[in-house]
């Protein structure tokens, strides 16, 4: 089963 | 103060039609490099990037970084008034509450103006790491969208493979599954029309069709698109202009 993963737990917050 | 002019409006036209579909509520950032612009999907599974440079505008002034926060539908409502071919003239104050929009046609007998009312919009900015990518291919934008709507038919998802062969993106869905391969063609006669793959290593990656379909929206912009992948980040999708860009970024479907 694949999930969808989100952008912020690639690109911190700066 | 911010004073900046495009010869042509329909460039600022059609970022706004390119990404107005993803994010809503946005600001655009002035500074001495451009107009920029940041923001997320209400998902947060989707970041747009765009960015027009200071040497694409016939005229640019900014005393100072200005970040004009902006409903796009709003905006997008003003810019209707505007035709392709229009100079148009954007002016705001240092910490304005209202943009100023002017188009003038090339007969120079019409002039049209109009203040766009501003909204605070405190988004968090996101750094984004220069990424050496595994793979990059640069391919005709129309043959992208047409590759992303006809899997977008049988499925959600799509994986997408790179590997010295070719691009291979693939769905399986309720109805059957499909497979479009492309292989690296440089096609030296017309350029925009081939495909390119550079290679570093091989890339297997699952993303959502929806949002593909989405960033297709941006076609307009340039004949050609640059997808760059690497295993485990983001998916960059990249619009040059002549003077900037519109780039997306769609975090993958992991797989347990």
């Amino acid at each position: 089963e694949v999930r969808q993963s989100y952008i912020p737990s690639f690109f911190n917050t700066l | 103060m911010l004073e900046a002019r495009l010869e042509q409006s329909s460039v600022l036209k059609k970022v706004v039609d390119a990404i107005k579909d993803l994010v809503q509520d946005c600001n655009f950032d002035c500074n001495d490099s451009g107009i920029q612009l940041q923001a997320m999907d209400n998902s947060h599974v989707a970041l747009v990037a765009m960015h027009l440079k200071t040497e694409g505008f016939a005229l640019y002034r900014c005393d100072r970084n200005i970040a004009l926060g902006i409903n796009l539908v709003s905006l997008q409502k003003v810019l209707r008034a505007a035709q392709n071919e229009d100079v148009m003239t954007l002016k705001a104050e240092d910490s304005p509450d209202a943009l100023s929009l002017v188009f003038e046609n090339s007969e120079n007998d019409r002039i049209s103006e109009y203040d766009l009312k501003l909204m605070d919009i405190d988004q968090e900015h996101l750094g984004i790491p220069e990424t050496e990518y595994g793979a990059t291919v640069k391919m005709p934008s129309a043959e992208f969208q047409r590759i992303c709507r006809d899997l977008s038919l049988l499925s959600e998802s799509v994986a997408i493979e790179a590997t010295k062969e070719g691009i291979k993106f693939s769905c399986t869905g309720d109805i059957g599954k499909g497979a479009v391969t492309l292989r690296q063609n440089p096609n030296v006669e017309k350029p925009e029309l081939g495909t390119t793959i550079e290679l570093q290593e091989p890339v297997a990656l699952t993303f959502s069709l929806k949002y593909l379909v989405n960033f297709c929206k941006a076609s307009g912009l340039s004949n050609t698109v640059t997808i760059s992948l690497s295993n485990e980040v983001p998916l960059l999708i990249e619009y040059e202009m002549e003077h900037g860009y519109v780039r997306f970024y769609l975090a993958p479907k992991i797989g347990d």
